[in-house]
């Protein structure tokens, strides 16, 4: 089963 | 100060009905650019970024960066009292505790004005790189809508892949499977009809349809939907307006 990724490991802060 | 005058009250209607299940409380950031979002949701693994560009308003003034921290809810319910197609003006001061809005319908014989109090929201901004995406579909936003929801009837999660011979999407749930691939097919008397894919290299992606199908709310923004897409990078869906877009982001599943 495929795990959910998050968007702060390809988006970094500003 | 800011003073923003939209000839129809049903742009920000839309807008605020198609992200309010994705965030709860957000900064609209004024500036001379026009009005500006950009807000994850409380798990990360979807980005909402809206723009109304200035060329948008009929009117629009705004001397100094605002953020304009709104709860979306609260925005709702002042927007329930605007009809779609009475003209609203945003004010706010420079510092503002409270927004402004004012609709007047068409005759000019009705006048509502609403305040609607403010939130310091401390709000991270991502930056997004600039991708150069390996599948680009075009295509019309209520076939994208009805495949994302009748796929989720049967599973959670989609996979997408985009292939010279087309874009599939296919699930497989407890009660069975599915799957639709949509081919090239321009229309050339209603482009907004038709399905165009650019592929520099065949993608595939896994998804959560739960994201997808929220994102599809925002069907309403525009007759067409772009869908940009690159193996191991979050999915771009835009919904592109007159004078603006809202994109969501969302990040793929990983692993087996």
């Amino acid at each position: 089963k495929r795990a959910q990724g998050t968007l702060t490991s390809y988006f970094g802060s500003r | 100060m800011l003073e923003a005058r939209l000839e129809q009250s049903s742009v920000l209607k839309k807008v605020v009905d198609a992200i309010k299940d994705l965030v709860q409380d957000c900064n609209f950031d004024c500036n001379d650019s026009g009005i500006q979002l950009q807000a994850m949701d409380n798990s990360h693994v979807a980005l909402v970024a809206m723009h109304l560009k200035t060329e948008g308003f009929a009117l629009y003034r705004c001397d100094r960066n605002i953020a304009l921290g709104i709860n979306l809810v609260s925005l709702q319910k002042v927007l329930r009292a605007a009809q779609n197609e009475d003209v609203m003006t945003l004010k706010a001061e420079d510092s503002p505790d409270a927004l402004s809005l004012v609709f007047e319908n068409s005759e000019n014989d009705r006048i509502s004005e609403y305040d609607l109090k403010l939130m310091d929201i401390d709000q991270e901004h991502l930056g997004i790189p600039e991708t150069e995406y390996g599948a680009t579909v075009k295509m019309p936003s209520a076939e994208f809508q009805r495949i994302c929801r009748d796929l989720s009837l049967l599973s959670e999660s989609v996979a997408i892949e985009a292939t010279k011979e087309g874009i599939k999407f296919s699930c497989t749930g407890d009660i069975g499977k599915g799957a639709v691939t949509l081919r090239q097919n321009p229309n050339v008397e209603k482009p907004e009809l038709g399905t165009t894919i650019e592929l520099q290299e065949p993608v595939a992606l896994t998804f959560s349809l739960k994201y997808l199908v929220n994102f599809c709310k925002a069907s309403g923004l525009s007759n067409t939907v772009t869908i940009s897409l690159s193996n191991e990078v979050p999915l771009l869906i835009e919904y592109e307006m007159e004078h603006g877009y809202v994109r969501f982001y969302l990040a793929p599943k990983i692993g087996d």
